[in-house]
């Protein structure tokens, strides 16, 4: 699904 | 998470805690710049203002307070704290470093991956970052010569983004659709932008002798 897109960086 | 990204992780905190070191151990911010910290706590502030609706992992959102609360001291210091104030360098700190900030903003709000307030404000720190070492740069040129400390910061600062393009790479090659071409450039300019102190502190730091 179009899972808002996490930003998992820092 | 991947080694290259860790490492740059552990980079950047390096570099924040030499520069808090410096300047709550010796009280001395000589050779640092006002500006660049500033434009450090405005790229973090813009950066992480998803940290109480989105959370990734523990590690994540303790590295995000640990950047927050380390770049608002160290501009507190350097601005409020009697004895380290002293030592800053104001006349030679000029770089007029808000007028970079415009720029990075309407540029977010011509080129983002999504426009909505938390994207358009995430990507204007990623181009703020990556001119935010411009005025220390500048200050380094004109103060000349530089004590370990502040050029180890600025050695790990420029480092850590380094390390970062090395991540991307490994995620593109590792994860389908992992494509931020946005991130990817903000993030090699930023690091080439330390091309030439690079140059520099290695050319010293092999002489033996401090970052001139």
């Amino acid at each position: 699904q179009d899972q808002p897109q996490k930003h998992d960086e820092l | 998470m991947n080694i290259f990204r860790l490492a740059g992780d552990m980079t950047h905190l390096a570099s924040v805690l030499v520069l808090l070191l410096k300047i709550h151990t010796i009280k001395s911010c000589a050779g640092v710049s006002l500006r660049t910290q500033e434009l450090y706590a405005i790229v973090f502030a813009t950066r992480y203002l998803d940290i109480f609706t989105s959370f990734v992992s523990v590690y994540n959102t303790f590295m995000k307070l640990v950047f927050l609360g380390s770049s608002f001291s160290i501009v507190w210091y350097m601005r409020y704290h009697k004895a380290v104030h002293r030592t800053y360098d104001r006349e030679q700190d000029t770089f007029r470093h808000w007028f970079l900030v415009l720029p990075c903003l309407v540029l977010a709000l011509l080129i983002h991956e999504k426009f909505t307030f938390l994207e358009v404000l995430w990507t204007f720190s990623l181009y703020l970052e990556a001119v935010a070492i411009l005025p220390q740069l500048v200050l380094l040129q004109r103060t000349r010569n530089i004590d370990n400390l502040t050029g180890q910061y600025i050695f790990l600062l420029g480092g850590y983004r380094g390390l970062y393009i090395l991540n991307w790479i490994y995620r593109y090659f590792t994860e389908p659709h992992f494509v931020h071409w946005i991130t990817w450039i903000a993030g090699l300019v930023q690091t080439l932008l330390y091309a030439d102190f690079f140059y520099y502190y290695f050319l010293r730091f092999i002489g033996g002798r401090g970052v001139e």
